[in-house]
């Protein structure tokens, strides 16, 4: 299995837009895809329409009773989202977790366990981070093997991400693990020169991590969110279900011919 | 001095956007303004260009000198940004302060203590929030007499929003003060009938704390930030510094007649 870790200490970027709609497109492509929800904020389970007050059980249940005899496994939480497609949810006391730590690298390392200990069988995992670096962060850092940095192509991206990339490869470091980043573009409108300009310049700045795919503005990617349907579902036919397809090829390293 | 805190759990929603560009309208208004910057992200000394290598002292210098000998005034950390507005400085190391915190009342006041200690004489104090429910941002909600919550005309926002308030006002409410909710709606796009929708939607919603004023998508409000400038210089005739300067009348309660 992959795992994947949509980081960024920026908020409003696309970390749930990304984590929503990158896993659709992977399952689109026949992998098997987890979207674990790091996030108390819980809007991945919002963005695809899972009743909340149904959600008895949640990652946190599996992250605190992991290494106990009365383990939660993954596959006790996780809901099916569409074929092929699972989320493990988040919960607003997932906070407590954040609060409570000590950031000892037993705290740090209980979703690394989980993802190992899980009997079911994924081909890939896509974890959504909250945008604060905390515990819950670094949990997901350290069990990813890849951290996809969104982007927007605006001016606190370009001035912030040389320090978020170092901070992400020190984090995964911790647990041992040479990890591969990211960056994706996102929310990218070819119209505006300022962002052409970014975008020229994150390309060149950072060429050995960017992504050739960039997930442009669409408002269909909007309205999926509120009617609780990933691009794949929602608007097959969109830019953002092309963009996304292109991004979930790169990513699984099956350059496209276009 | 009116103090007024720009919140939200939600990332990216313009919370700096808002923190900069208001008090550059109060300013223009007359009103001499102060921004404290509380996010570790320090992303309104981005906004307007201070020479980051420069700041040696931040709202942290204040803060935890509160109540000692040494307690270092704001007037000894603020920068001038234009006639009328200040800023103090945020700084990364400003995330110890969330990391050690034990949520203790005196931790989450030594704002408040900051702003009633300053020998500085200022007619509104606004304060740019961090995307985190930790010590940082319940220090600015406690030395708020007003919160600013800006809110994208998107689904997450609507369904955040109710929780939001009500956490807000418990937090204001434990520093014994009543505080008046502003929720503004930002980055409206109205060629978006999604946007129209929302909008209406909150407008109903929450018919007594949202404004009137409504701040557009304008690419002015982005490209002032990679400028380091205000809208109120940047871009004077702009739909944003229009905007702006309609959010601040109206939160000074001058209603316009427009
Ligand atoms: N490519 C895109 N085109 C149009 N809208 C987008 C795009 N990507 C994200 N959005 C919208 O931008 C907003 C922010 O995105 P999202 O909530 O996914 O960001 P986030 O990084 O997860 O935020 P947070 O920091 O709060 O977790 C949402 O309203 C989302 O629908
Ligand atoms: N009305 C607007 N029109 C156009 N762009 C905007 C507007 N408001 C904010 N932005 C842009 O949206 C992005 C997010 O805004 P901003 O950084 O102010 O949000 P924030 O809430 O402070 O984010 P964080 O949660 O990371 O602190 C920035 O690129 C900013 O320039
Ligand atoms: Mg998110
Ligand atoms: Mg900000």
């Amino acid at each position: 299995m992959r795992t994947i870790a949509i980081a960024s200490h920026k908020g409003g970027v696309g970390k749930t837009t990304l984590a929503i709609n990158l896993s659709a497109a992977f399952a689109k492509l026949g992998k098997r895809a987890l979207v674990v929800d790091m996030d108390p904020q819980g809007h991945c389970a919002v963005g695809v329409a899972l009743p909340e007050d149904r959600i008895e059980y949640s990652i946190l249940d599996c992250l605190q009773s992991q290494g106990t005899s009365a383990a939660v496994d993954l596959s006790q939480i996780t809901w099916q989202v569409a074929p092929d497609y699972d989320l493990a949810p988040a919960s607003p006391a997932l906070s407590q977790l954040e609060e409570r730590a000590k950031g000892t690298i037993a705290e740090t390392t209980l979703l690394t366990q989980v993802l190992n200990a899980t009997t079911r069988t994924y081909d890939v995992c896509v974890i959504d981070c909250p945008p604060h670096p905390g515990t819950l962060m670094r949990n997901a850092l350290k069990a990813a093997d890849e951290i996809v940095i969104p982007v927007e192509t605006g001016y606190y991206a370009l001035h912030d991400l040389p320090g978020q990339i170092e901070a992400f490869e020190a984090i995964a470091r911790e647990g041992g693990r040479q990890v591969r980043i990211h960056v994706v573009p996102n929310q990218y409108d070819v119209r505006t020169k300022l962002a052409r300009e970014i975008l020229a310049e994150l390309r060149q700045r950072f060429a050995s991590v960017i992504t050739n795919a960039v997930i442009n503005f669409n408002t269909k990617l909007k309205e999926g969110a509120c009617y609780g349907q990933p691009i794949t579902e929602f608007a097959p036919g969109s830019s953002g279900a092309h963009d996304f397809g292109a991004l979930a090829r790169e990513l699984l390293h099956e350059r496209t011919a276009s």
